[in-house]
């Protein structure tokens, strides 16, 4: 069998360092283009068609597995949470979340659960008043559990259909913060024992393999339905929600392309890829 | 670990005469995979390890006792070397030495600038430090500024209604009127291709000469960091980096990147959320970080 002009050792490398640039990790370049390597050799394709193999096996990467679109309707309200480490925009996707709800035509409490950090507070409340969304919050100090359970009080009683809960970021290599995370969640199954419905995690679309970690961390403490990429806008491209797809199962929900409450996109996986391997 | 992993591909070597070209390419592989999994740049990994193979096979290095051991100090050097600078030190001399931090949003910028005026002033105790809530952009940033401002005993120079230039001028007229020094300016998060934002800071710096100005990196970056880095040193022109979050289990190659693409030292790291946590960076620990 002898190999077209187009796939030589210097043409994989290449597709592995495009796939290693944009934070697909090296474990899962190596693999992916080991796979699409062999699809190629055997399907006899040339160079220009090892495009289009990449595309569709990153596709499938993506793809929602069975059983995942569940669509169990639990008594309002649905309560979400956002976690994830420091800076990753938790605070901005509550906001655009509650902008996403509310645009279809959803009552959203918000609730400010990060009872930690300077002005944490009066950062979501701004947005809160933007969107004349109703906020439920404590003063600084106050037991972020606490907060949490009040909150939902009041989404229950004000006939709310969704309560989205904005966490204080933490290291994931933080337990006490981690163990404080499991409390708010523990706080929340204790009023409604199906809550918390979401659990999002918050990822910068820059952050390099440490993204793993986070995940796999947060999905140990609380669990995670889905995960935010956020600032999307920018030049990095996320790929490490490969990995944290194919190592955890976790499904990206939505994607940050901006600052603006009106910046935030349901995840459309083609959309992804293109921006992956272009 | 490495050593581990360079006695596994030495352990064949019996220590006498010349490295091979076979074990020595099998050991630059394990170090081309411990970079990109510390998430150093693709292409700075490339060029270290050819520069490592030329120095390896020049060198006879491994004609020594313990091969692997020898293969890993060979390395940890080369990369100390490369991640320290001699002028790596935070310039607060000036009347009034103007600081600016500027960075990706969420970085840490507006918490590094709090604890920078916390350790300027245990640096030089005489001295008096002003913040500058520059970033009118973000939702209570301000707010934030100053609330960490008070935990480091500082003041904060806000004026919610103006632009940052305006907002600048005028707080480094007070503080020459004020005698506070130095003058630390706390920016919007920005992307590195707004050019819009990319072109305020530009003209924030030539208006203001400042004596630093300097990139707020987040240690858990990956392979972006290098765009990041050309960007911001090309289009405004920075002199050094603090890199925040490394407190965290991020491998930290982003400040690789950082120094092999900008030339640039790395001054400062951020190790957590509280006001004194601020550390001199040491390149030695980030190396032993980054090679795992
Ligand atoms: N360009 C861009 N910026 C974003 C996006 N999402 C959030 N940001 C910005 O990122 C910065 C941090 O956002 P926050 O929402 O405060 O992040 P956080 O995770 O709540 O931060 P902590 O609570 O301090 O952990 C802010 O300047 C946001 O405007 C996005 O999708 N694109
Ligand atoms: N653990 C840890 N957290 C940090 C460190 N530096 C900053 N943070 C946290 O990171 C988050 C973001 O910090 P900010 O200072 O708001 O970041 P910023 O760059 O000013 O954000 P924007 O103004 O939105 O661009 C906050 O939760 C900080 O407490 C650090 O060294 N370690
Ligand atoms: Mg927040
Ligand atoms: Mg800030």
């Amino acid at each position: 069998f002898k190999k077209g002009p187009g796939l030589s050792p210097e043409f994989w490398e290449g597709w592995e360092a495009a796939l290693i640039e944009v934070d697909v990790g090296v474990r899962q370049a190596v693999e992916l283009t080991e796979r699409v390597k062999a699809r190629a050799e055997e399907e006899r394709v040339d160079a220009t068609a090892v495009s289009e193999l990449f595309r569709a096996e990153l596709l499938k990467m993506l793809q929602p597995l069975p059983g995942e679109e569940t669509s169990e309707t639990p008594v309002p309200p649905i309560v979400t949470m956002i976690v994830g480490v420091n800076g990753s925009g938790k605070t901005t996707a509550a906001a655009k979340l509650a902008r996403y709800r509310q645009k279809r035509g959803e009552k959203v409490i918000l609730a400010a659960c990060d009872t930690f950090r300077a002005a944490a507070i009066e950062q979501l409340g701004i947005w809160a008043e933007r969107l004349g969304v109703e906020m439920v919050s404590q003063k600084y100090g106050a037991d972020a559990a606490a907060v949490a359970f009040d909150a939902y009080s009041a989404a229950r009683s004000r006939g709310a259909d969704r309560l989205i809960i904005d966490t204080a970021g933490r290291l994931h290599t933080r337990s006490n913060l981690m163990e404080e995370l499991k409390k708010i969640a523990r706080a929340l199954g204790k009023t409604e024992p199906s809550a918390p419905h979401e659990v999002l995690l918050s990822l910068d679309a820059v952050v390099g393999q440490n993204g793993l970690l986070q995940a796999r961390s947060f999905l140990e403490a609380v669990g995670l339905t889905g995960v935010i990429l956020n600032k999307l806008d920018g030049t990095a491209r996320g790929g490490i929600v490969l990995a944290v797809r194919e190592e955890l199962g976790i499904p990206v929900r939505f994607v940050g392309i901006g600052e603006g409450s009106d910046d935030l996109a349901e995840f459309d996986p083609a959309a992804f890829v293109d921006a992956l391997l272009n | 670990n490495l050593t581990k992993k360079f006695q596994e591909v030495f352990k064949n070597v019996r220590g006498m005469g010349k490295l091979t070209e076979k074990n020595l390419s099998r050991a630059l592989r394990e170090v081309n995979l411990a970079l990109l999994e510390a998430d150093v740049n693709y292409r700075v990994v490339k060029k270290i390890v050819e520069e490592t193979k030329e120095q390896a096979l020049g060198r006879k290095v491994l004609a020594s006792v313990n091969p692997g051991q020898q293969f890993v100090r060979l390395i940890h050097d080369r990369l100390v070397e490369t991640m320290t600078h001699p002028d790596a030190g935070v310039k607060l001399d000036g009347s009034p030495a103007v600081i600016i931090l500027a960075g990706l949003q969420g970085s840490g910028k507006t918490t590094t600038a709090a604890k920078l005026a916390g350790w300027a002033r245990r640096q030089r105790p005489d001295c008096r430090p002003l913040l500058v809530a520059a970033d009118v952009r973000r939702p209570a940033a301000a707010g934030q500024l100053k609330t960490m401002g008070e935990k480091a005993g500082v003041e904060t120079y806000a004026d919610g209604g103006n632009s940052p230039l305006t907002i600048v001028t005028d707080a480094v007229n007070y503080a020459r009127s004020k005698d506070f020094n130095p003058v630390i300016v706390d920016t919007a998060g920005r992307l590195h291709i707004d050019p819009e934002l990319m072109e305020e800071l530009k003209s924030l710096k030539s208006s203001l000469n400042p004596r630093e100005v300097l990139l707020v990196l987040d240690a858990m970056t990956g392979q972006d960091a290098v765009r990041t880095a050309v960007e911001f040193d090309r289009r405004v022109g920075i002199d050094g980096a603090i890199l925040t979050k490394l407190d965290g289990d991020a491998r930290g190659g982003a400040a690789l990147s950082f120094r092999a693409v900008t030339g640039k030292p790395v001054k400062l790291a951020g190790v957590g959320e509280r006001i004194d946590d601020l550390q001199v960076f040491d390149p030695a620990r980030i190396v032993s970080r980054i090679l795992g």
